[in-house]
């Protein structure tokens, strides 16, 4: 019989707009 | 073009050890810093294989956390390097290609049998072992969509200077130039004068670097049809709208010119092998309107001629260009007012849009078909100019 794999884990990731909100905060902070 | 692709050990899994420390380098000089020519004669979408190959690695030390920060720094290093582009043609293309791969190889290696079904029995060894990375194919999808947004404006941007000129007035048919229409022989519109006039060799020389450019980088196909399919509709609008607005080029010359020269571009699209793309139907409304520049206007059976013709034309629009219609010479009658309302009446049923001109700055919706790479991982070979000696095969 075929062994299944065990599930992956579901990596949860930011939307584009808020990885574009990130950034634009993180080089506002930069100077 | 040669693929430098070479069979590595066997004991490379089609993985690439990298320090955490090293992620900004890995991103400086795969991603930010890249020129796409460095990389000619390799694998087309290489900086894709090798970040899946990455990604992979730290889903296989199962890190959450490493594979979290490594594709937010990848999605951020291209978003950096298209904003930097945005009039760059070659760059553009450059990260549509390698965005839509990556995404790809997420699907492909994803574990998931649905995209799995073309996978060889090496390749299914190469699927990511701890992580759904679902999320992450949305992220990559939403930016494919800008990228190829911003691929469309720069094509766009480049060919809309040529349109007018090369669609409508230039003239390419020996002997047109001597039955312009009366009143207009010695005319030539501002956009014609000097440097600023094209022929439609110049837009069909552009749509060949596009489509050079797109192919080399191993755009997947289904795309650059999407692209020639958006372009052709651009041009067909803007040669539209500007007929619709111009009595001088409302004339027989002009529509016989202009069927050839959109005859020259469906040429064009066999040649390239792009015909499948939907590109040509969306000129329907163009070559209508240059066969109605050319057809008879005086009899009740000319007016049903066109009116069986011109399906792809609204009745305002045969109206307006039968209004501005513009003899030739003398012999030539102009349109009568009984003739323009028997095709009005004769198109009355019709459920028409009601505005006159084509949205020339419509966007089709663009679909990116999930599309399998026969490539193994660890028969990738990376390049010493791309300075990622610190990347370890694992």
């Amino acid at each position: 019989s075929v062994q299944r794999p065990r599930p992956r884990v579901l990596l949860k990731a930011p939307t584009l707009a808020e990885m574009e909100e990130m950034t634009t905060s993180e080089e506002e902070e930069s100077p | 073009r040669q693929v430098t692709v070479q069979r590595k050990e066997k004991d490379f899994q089609g993985m690439l050890e990298y320090h955490k420390e090293d992620e900004a380098l890995l991103i400086r000089n795969l991603v930010t810093d890249l020129k796409p020519q460095m990389l000619s004669g390799t694998v087309p979408c290489l900086p894709a294989y090798i970040l899946y190959m990455c990604v992979r690695y730290a889903d296989n030390t199962n890190d959450d956390l490493k594979v979290h920060s490594l594709l937010t720094s990848t999605i951020n290093g291209i978003k950096k390097v298209l904003k930097k582009h945005n009039d760059d043609f070659e760059m553009t293309s450059f990260w549509l290609s390698n965005t839509c791969r990556l995404l790809h190889c997420l699907k492909q290696y994803s574990g998931d049998e649905g995209f799995m079904t073309q996978n060889t029995a090496k390749q299914n060894e190469h699927c990511l072992k701890n992580f759904d990375l679902t999320e992450y194919r949305q992220v990559l999808s939403d930016l494919s969509i800008q990228i190829y947004q911003q691929l469309i404006k720069i094509a766009e941007g480049l060919l809309q200077p040529m349109i007018v000129s090369a669609m409508l007035e230039n003239e390419s048919i020996q002997g047109l130039s001597g039955v312009k229409p009366m009143g207009y022989r010695k005319r030539s519109s501002s956009m014609a004068d000097g440097d600023n006039s094209y022929c439609l060799e110049a837009i069909i020389r552009q749509m060949n670097c596009f489509h050079t450019v797109m192919c080399d980088q191993g755009l997947d196909p289904e795309i650059i049809l999407q692209v020639f399919k958006q372009l052709f509709y651009m041009i067909t609008a803007v040669t539209l709208n500007n007929l619709l607005l111009r009595k001088d080029v409302c004339s027989w010359s002009t529509g016989m010119q202009l069927r050839y020269n959109i005859s020259q571009l469906e040429e064009w699209l066999r040649g390239r092998n792009l015909h499948q793309s939907g590109a040509a139907q969306t000129m329907e409304p163009l070559i209508q309107a240059a066969q109605l520049l050319q057809l008879k206007k005086k009899t009740r059976e000319d007016a049903e001629a066109i009116c069986s013709l011109c399906t792809s034309l609204s009745t305002q629009q045969i109206v307006k260009i039968l209004n501005l219609y513009t003899p030739l010479n003398e012999f030539e009658e102009r349109v009568t007012v009984s003739f323009i309302r028997t095709i009005q009446a004769q198109l009355q049923d019709r459920n028409d849009p009601q505005q006159l001109l084509l949205d020339s700055k419509h966007m089709f919706p663009v679909l990116f078909p999930f599309n399998p790479s026969s490539l193994t991982m660890d028969s990738i070979h990376i390049p010493a100019c791309l300075s990622l000696e610190f990347l370890n095969e694992v």
